[in-house]
């Protein structure tokens, strides 16, 4: 039997509109520990890595470890059906080849639920080895997909440089080029809005927009955006879910042919 | 210009 009661969906909902522009399918692995997601976009350009802490919900119970393959496109349907203010209860049988979705409106006058029919996913995992990063940025999430949109218009990839003086977005393109620089700004009263820079050593990497525009898909989810750069390792970008876990994206940087 | 690479090339399978 599986059970998980998170008394906001709405969160949920944003996970799913965080990761459905990359992933057509996935499967959620449940056990435990909570409910974990990887899977690579068609292209495998891109990584997209979800961890839900079974202790953030407000209830999960999981006897048995399951793996639920899931059609987002459907997934999306189904939550669509939910009120903002929902909470919304998962249940799965051991084996079972349906998930139920239970929405509870606030006041409990409402009841919907809704069964969805799994798929049966070939997924492959892949292992991620652990990287000593040369620079970690740490930055407000609205910034962040505003200054990936912003350049976006003038190329198809945006350099991140980094130095101790801060980090650069840069974009060329027919029309001309775009740049645009942070400096660290700590912000003790406003935690959220500080710009933070971990640096080990300068680091600049190149990386498509079209992913990275799709990665700021998830920043209703979090204030702030963790970028982690290597020379010749993916980017990571995450997103914390407050007392929930994390939403994190590893993509391939570009190289000069 | 410029080559993407694949996250195949640096995650191998598990």
């Amino acid at each position: 039997m599986f059970e998980a009661r998170l008394v906001n969906s709405s969160t949920f909902r944003k996970v799913l509109d965080a990761i459905k522009d990359l992933l057509n399918e996935a499967s959620f692995d449940c056990s435990e520990n909570g409910i974990q997601l990887q899977a690579m976009d068609s292209s495998h350009v891109s990584l997209v890595s979800l961890n839900l802490k079974s202790d953030g919900f407000d209830k999960f119970r999981c006897d048995r470890n399951l793996t639920m393959g899931m059609n987002l496109t459907s997934l999306g349907k189904v939550f669509k059906c939910s009120g903002a203010d929902d909470t919304v209860t998962m249940k799965a049988q051991d084996y079972a080849d349906t998930v139920t979705f239970m929405f509870e409106s606030k006041k409990q006058d409402k009841i919907s639920d809704y069964e969805m029919k799994l798929m049966n996913l070939d997924q492959e995992h892949l292992g991620i080895p652990d990287t000593e990063f040369s620079c970690i940025i740490k930055m407000p999430s609205i910034e962040f997909a505003r200054i990936i949109r912003d350049l976006s218009q003038f190329g198809e990839s945006i350099v991140i440089s980094c130095t101790k003086e801060g980090v650069k977005f840069s974009a060329q393109g027919d029309i001309g080029t775009g740049n645009v620089k942070l400096a660290q700004t700590h912000n003790f009263d406003k935690e959220e809005e500080s710009v933070t820079i971990d640096l080990q050593e300068p680091v600049a990497l190149t990386f498509a927009c079209q992913y990275l525009n799709s990665f700021t898909k998830a920043t209703p989810l979090s204030n702030q955006v963790k970028l982690s750069m290597c020379e010749n390792v993916p980017l990571v970008v995450e997103y914390q879910i407050p007392e929930l876990g994390h939403l994190r994206f590893y993509l391939a940087p570009k190289i000069e042919e | 210009m410029y080559q993407q690479q694949s996250i195949r090339s640096f995650f191998k399978p598990r």
